[in-house]
């Protein structure tokens, strides 16, 4: 028995009603900045691969929990992050083969589940890319642009993002730097965020982003297009007291 | 809803504590002489007992110290909590007999991060800093 003979420190016999549990359990997922229950999720079946967001952000835990520095590639825009969010496209717009030029893929974005005061400190959109065979052996300048404003009887008003330059049969997912946008999404996120791809050949030419091997609502699961955003929690992590 | 835990898990929670307490397998702790010596001990929050594991990713729980008995540096209502310490209140809250109240101001806090899914099936990741007690005012 070891140190029986020390009787235990007695704790003020409190119990709790049915309720309570389920207002307690609220208040931890509170302090721990979990939401109730997210909306039921079919289960994963057995043929289906695990969604590429999630692969990814699981990557970016592993980084975080292992900060001694072991194995996994660096994430850039870890360190500063308090919450990082990922997004999967909600909406996807192509303007493609038979249509009048130039090309482009659109992906709308809700981003309504951000906490309110966060500072944005980056944000990607990650699409995969397969080699593309026609044409080959060509450099293809992949653009992004932000739709800020659309209108039905005219083009949209799109704003300049990011411009990344590649061979047609490299293969990968491509990261675009999308932070420029945070500036009018943050003040009104009840919005959708819109951003639209163009491709275009060494030469000029509007390339479809399906033929340039761009996957979107079409890919696996595991390589379906997808957003992240990192953010700095503004809360401050001590709480007042009640 | 809480499932409640089992008889024989929440003796197995009891007895890996008690053990810890009477054995001092893994415990230290001072304490003016006579008194109930403050003692730090390991409170392992499971988001697999709480249920939560069809949001929560990872981890599956967190391990967290606490401490029992009589601190220097006493926790009162006119100070300012932090996550840890509120946590641990409403651990308390819910088991009273396994989790004292809280009792140190912790003075060495680590971080914790947490990956799950929220209501829209985005996947989340959170670091919550200042989240895990490593010393209290006491050690």
């Amino acid at each position: 028995g070891g140190h029986l003979s020390r009787a235990p420190h007695v704790f003020p016999q409190r119990r709790l009603g049915v309720r309570e549990p389920r207002d307690v359990q609220r208040e931890i997922r509170e302090v721990l900045g979990l939401p109730g229950r997210p909306r039921s999720r079919a289960p994963l079946g057995a043929a289906q691969q695990p969604a590429s967001a999630p692969l990814f952000m699981l990557d970016l835990y592993r980084a975080m929990t292992d900060d001694s520095g072991g194995g996994g590639p660096p994430q850039p825009h870890l360190d500063r992050a308090d919450l990082i969010m990922s997004f999967v496209n909600i909406v996807e717009r192509d303007r493609t083969l038979g249509s009048q030029e130039p090309h482009w893929k659109e992906f709308h974005f809700d981003l309504t589940q951000i906490p309110a005061g966060e500072a944005v400190t980056a944000a990607e959109f990650r699409i995969y890319k397969e080699p593309s065979i026609h044409p080959l052996n060509t450099t293809l300048h992949i653009s992004m642009f932000e739709v800020v404003q659309e209108h039905s009887n005219r083009e949209s008003d799109l704003f300049f993002l990011d411009l990344q330059t590649l061979r047609s049969e490299d293969e990968g997912w491509l990261v675009l730097d999308i932070t420029a946008a945070s500036d009018r999404w943050l003040p009104n996120h009840h919005r959708d965020l819109g951003l639209r791809l163009y491709v275009e050949t060494a030469d000029g030419h509007s390339m479809d982003p399906g033929l340039a091997g761009l996957l979107g609502r079409q890919a696996p699961h595991s390589r379906q297009p997808f957003m992240v955003g990192f953010f700095r929690a503004s809360r401050s992590s001590v709480r007042t007291p009640r | 809803t809480a499932r409640p835990l089992k008889k024989q898990q929440l003796n197995h929670i009891n007895q890996l504590l008690h053990s810890n307490t009477y054995l001092g397998i893994s415990d230290d702790g001072h304490g003016s002489h006579g008194r109930e010596v403050c003692r730090r001990h390991e409170l392992y929050v499971s988001f697999r007992d709480l249920g939560w594991l069809d949001s929560v990713i990872a981890p599956q729980g967190y391990s967290a110290y606490y401490c029992a008995g009589e601190c220097i540096y006493p926790l009162n209502s006119c100070m300012n909590s932090t996550n840890h310490a509120t946590m641990q209140a409403l651990v308390h809250l819910m088991k009273p007999d396994v989790i004292p109240k809280v009792c140190c101001v912790p003075t060495e806090l680590s971080a914790i991060s947490l990956l799950y899914y929220d209501r829209n099936n985005n996947v989340i990741l959170r670091r919550e800093r200042n989240m895990v007690v490593q010393a209290c005012g006491c050690h």
